[in-house]
């Protein structure tokens, strides 16, 4: 239920002469006595009181001035309640008054200032801006219909713009030139009632910007231009130009952008824009030649920075203008024309060739310049001089492409021409030597010696040649030698490759390199790098070092150090086994040290004079054999088993063996080397080590040796590593004293003796030729002696450890010496012994009465080679390889003479011999020589 | 019931009642 509305009251008036507005009754009045209320905004909430009700007679009036802007609609509730309960007796009944409307609010714009642009040249009816304005009186009433009108324009004249009077829109109305007004100020009414009479008005500003556009052509202040300027001289701002344009300053539709039509086309000249002023600069960039030309015309152009507008575009037509320049002409010095030369010469081109000649011009004339001296000026090799008169330079000294002073194969000096007179000036020339590179260098190898890790034994070798291309990288590397059998080169670039052994062990390899550059041309045996002197050093201590570590490492375990093979120590041979494999060397388990005087000294042993001390425990290699290799043992069944069986022969053999070993590595390989033995057996090593890693100090010490091969040269240099930390030497504490020695020796230390009580050591000197001039060795035939100095006859109850290696070259074996008869005194130890030449060992022979011989021979198995030194089988196949292992550990009864030995006391001599790879039809009875 | 009364003026500025009733929409 509800009531529809009722009542009506005007804004803005004093309506309380219509009082009562509105009366409400009940029918219950009739029966009880009524109370009338009502309540509801402007009555009992804000705005308060402005009706009021009558409680008895239930008339309603209004009291106030109402504002529809405020409430456009009263609501009033009304009640009828019992007078003396106050209960209703009716339900509440609503009376809706309305506020009626009245014109009382103006047009109120959305911004006092109206502001907006629009292009110039602008199509008609174009949209520029929309006035917003808004009126508070009843929506959708008259009295808030707003018209918009233009009331004026600045500038005056003809109107440019139309408004729409609903919507409020400004369009363009006629043509807009910037250039003549950039802006207009319009001023907008704005009236309710519809722009009616009684309406209401407003009014506003509108200001239009007119934007500029391309549409006028630049154009130059002059129709023609002109300067001058001194030949030989360059100017920044020789010239302004100006340019006139009626678009907007400082825009690109302003400023000029100037070119050349004509006249630059060497690019003398260059104009550029002054910004502030629109001015062209004209600079000139290339010195003018007055005996070139004398006077330059050029045509000019000029158009906007920005694009022509579109309206106008086509109506454009270039116009050049005149600009002359006027050169003049200015008194020049000689001049070197061109500034440089080049000569190409051969880097084979010998003192006082002629390179050529180069004079100087005279500016002036164009002809050679007669009036100056030549000199050479900067030149910082030195390597010319000039004819002063004639400029004919010539080579002063022999040069070299791979001098410092030449880059990319070029030597620059300078040559100045200075004028005679009192006034001189110098002309400078650049003389380009492009030198022909001819390979006139070997390579080199620049490898350091690395610590090789026996589980990733590797060394990187690096080569460079100071000849340039062709004649440098890629380079070849080469193994040359025995150990071609374990260590392969892997090529990593064109410079370097790496050097990597697959069964590395612990035994010593001299391993010969080569390298040869990209035409052939090898880094000469002969002619050792720099980084080769330090392998060759190192080689020499190899050879000086193999007797020390085979006779730790081979010796057999029958001795008293036989107990000590774990740790840091030599394993031993294991005492009497046959064929088995012997553990690689580890220090200390192999049997002590014995003085081996007494097998060597005797000097009336026979075979004649082996008293000379330069001879005694000389090591001999011949060239190109194999002496000793990472391979100490046998498969040989049986061998070494017999006590007392060779050990004269071993011994007095000892001198032969040299003359048996001719074979080379390669001949290892081509007589049928029992690879997979090796494999197996360095394998095993490397497993066991794998699994002793943990517990295993790293400071094993490791001696890389090898062999050159066929036809290297003698004594090539060999490669000695050894693990440990670089830092931290401290691990040598914790080796054994040979080996510790090797260590020192490897590290390049002083070597400390073993305790001695009695005796310094022998010195052990290692003699080569100057590193740093000539480090070629030696051709065949001749020796080194790597050991210089003359053993002293150790005395009694010393301890001497030999390291004297001679190298010996030459193809002829020197017949087998007969060892001295070991009796001796003292402690001797002769760790390996090779004898080819001269008498070998010499000792006196009054020392104590322990000897340790422990031989090595590596050769072909050539019976006859063999025979008579080792008292052993012919062997069918001379080619076959035999290395034999002695070691002879005799008492002091051991027989006088070692090439005869007396085997009647065989209970006092252990040897054990063992043959690696014997050939196939090699019978097993080698060992059994009595 | 309950009546309410509502003064009403005509175009020549005469007042006159009229009277609305509850309505069943």
């Amino acid at each position: 239920e509800w009531i529809k509305f009722a009542a009506a009251c005007r804004e803005g008036e004093d309506n309380s002469k219509r009082n009562p507005i509105a009366k409400i009754r009940s029918d219950c009045e009739e029966k009880h006595p009524i109370t009338y209320s009502i309540s509801g905004v402007g009555i009992d909430r804000a705005p308060y009181g402005i009706f009021v009700v009558n409680p008895r007679t239930g008339e309603i009036n209004i009291t106030s001035i109402v504002d529809r802007e405020v409430t456009p609609v009263f609501v009033i509730r009304c009640f009828a309640k019992h007078s003396v309960t106050g209960i209703d007796l009716e339900p509440p009944l609503e009376l809706r008054v309305r506020v009626l409307d009245i014109n009382d609010n103006p047009p109120i714009f959305a911004q006092t200032v109206f502001t907006g642009s629009i292009e110039e040249s602008s199509m008609d009816n174009t949209l520029v801006m929309k006035i917003i304005a808004s009126d508070a009186d009843e929506p959708n009433h008259l009295n808030s219909k707003i018209a918009f009108k233009i009331e004026s324009q600045e500038p005056s004249g003809p109107p440019m713009f139309i408004m729409n009077k609903y919507t409020g829109e400004l369009h363009l109305a006629n043509y807009l030139d910037r250039e003549q007004h950039s802006s207009y100020t319009l001023v907008v009414k704005a009236s309710d009632r519809d722009g009616a009479a009684d309406g209401i008005s407003s009014l506003c500003s509108c200001n239009v910007k007119v934007i500029d556009v391309n549409d006028n052509f630049p154009t130059l202040a002059q129709s023609s231009f002109s300067a001058s300027i001194s030949e030989n001289s360059l100017s920044s701002d020789l010239l302004r130009i100006q340019a006139l344009d009626a678009d907007e300053e400082f825009t690109d539709n302003w400023l000029a952008e100037f070119f050349f039509l004509s006249g630059n086309e060497d690019n003398w000249f260059e104009i550029v824009t002054d910004r502030a002023t629109n001015q062209g600069i004209l600079r000139v960039i290339k010195e003018l030649n007055y005996e070139y030309l004398q006077t330059h015309s050029l045509i000019i152009g000029v158009r906007n920075v920005a694009a022509f507008h579109h309206s106008v575009a086509r109506d454009f037509q270039m116009s050049g203008t005149p600009l002359t320049i006027e050169v003049k002409n200015v008194i020049e010095p000689p001049r070197f024309h061109p500034s440089s030369v080049v000569f190409s010469v051969s880097e084979s081109t010998r003192v006082n060739y002629v390179v050529g000649t180069y004079t100087a011009i005279d500016e002036d004339t164009g002809a050679i310049a007669s009036n100056v001296v030549y000199s050479i000026g900067r030149d910082p090799a030195a390597w010319f001089r000039i004819n002063q008169n004639t400029g004919e330079i010539t080579l002063n000294k022999v040069i070299d492409r791979e001098s410092i002073y030449v880059i990319n194969g070029q030597y620059r000096a300078e040559v100045l021409a200075i004028t005679r007179g009192v006034t001189r000036y110098t002309a400078t020339g650049t003389i380009v030597l492009s030198i022909q590179d001819i390979n006139d260098n070997c390579p080199t190898i620049n490898t350091e010696l690395r610590k090789v890790c026996m589980h990733s034994p590797s060394v990187i070798i690096t080569a460079k040649d100071r000849d340039g291309d062709p004649y440098g990288p890629p380079f070849t590397f080469s193994i040359h030698g025995e150990p071609q059998t374990t260590w392969i080169i892997r090529s990593i670039n064109a410079s370097s490759a790496e050097l990597v052994s697959q069964n590395i062990d612990f035994y010593i390899y001299r391993i010969y390199i080569s390298v040869r550059d990209n035409q052939g041309r090898r880094s000469s045996s002969t002619t050792l790098s720099g980084a080769a002197i330090g392998l060759m050093f190192l080689g020499g201590l190899i050879f000086v070092l193999i007797p020390i570590l085979m006779s730790m490492s081979d010796c057999c375990g029958c001795g008293p150090g036989a107990a000590g093979g774990v740790g840091t120590g030599f394993e031993p041979v294991p005492e009497c086994t046959e064929g088995a494999i012997h553990p690689w060397g580890i220090e200390g388990a192999q049997p002590e040290d014995r003085d081996v005087s007494h097998i060597l000294a005797p000097t009336t042993a026979a075979g004649g004079d082996f008293c000379e001390p330069s001879d005694i425990y000389t090591n001999t290699y011949g060239g190109g054999g194999v002496v000793a290799s990472g391979v100490e043992e046998t498969t040989g069944v049986g061998y070494g088993t017999g006590t007392g069986y060779g050990t004269a022969g071993g011994i007095s053999g000892t001198g032969e063996v040299k003359g048996s070993i001719g074979g080379t590595i390669k001949e290892y390989r081509e007589g049928g080397v029992n690879m997979a033995f090796l494999d197996n057996y360095f394998s095993e090593k490397a497993f066991v080590y794998a699994d002793e890693d943990e517990g295993r100090p790293a400071n094993d010490c490791l001696l890389i040796y090898d062999h050159e091969g066929v036809g290297t040269p003698v004594g090539s240099v060999g490669c000695c590593s050894f693990i440990g930390e670089d830092t931290d030497e401290t691990y040598l504490d914790t080796l054994g004293p040979k080996f510790k020695t090797l260590a020192e020796i490897c590290l390049g230390k002083e070597i400390e003796p073993f305790p001695d009580v009695n005796l310094p050591w022998p010195c052990v000197n290692v003699t080569f030729p100057n590193p740093e001039s000539d480090l070629n060795l030696p051709p065949p035939g001749t020796t080194i002696v790597v050991n210089g100095c003359a053993p002293m006859p150790p005395p009694v109850g010393t301890t001497t450890v030999v390291t004297e290696n001679t190298y010996t070259s030459g193809s002829t074996i020197q017949p087998p010496r007969p060892m001295p008869d070991p009796l001796l005194h003292g402690n001797m130890t002769v760790t390996e012994t090779y004898t080819s030449g001269s008498p070998s060992l010499c000792v006196d022979p009054l020392r104590a009465s322990n000897v340790v011989v422990t031989e090595r021979v590596v050769g072909p198995a050539s019976a006859s080679d063999l025979r008579g030194m080792l008292d052993i089988p012919d062997l069918a196949d001379g080619s076959n390889v035999i290395v034999t292992e002695r070691v002879i550990a005799p008492n002091s009864r051991l027989p006088t003479s070692l090439s005869i030995p007396d085997l009647v006391d065989g209970s006092n001599v252990v040897v054990t011999e063992r043959v690696f790879r014997p050939a196939s039809g090699m019978p097993g009875s080698l060992i059994n020589i009595p | 019931g309950f009546h309410v009364k509502v003064k009403e003026w005509d175009e020549n500025g005469m007042a006159r009642w009229k009277t609305f009733r509850r309505q069943k929409r």
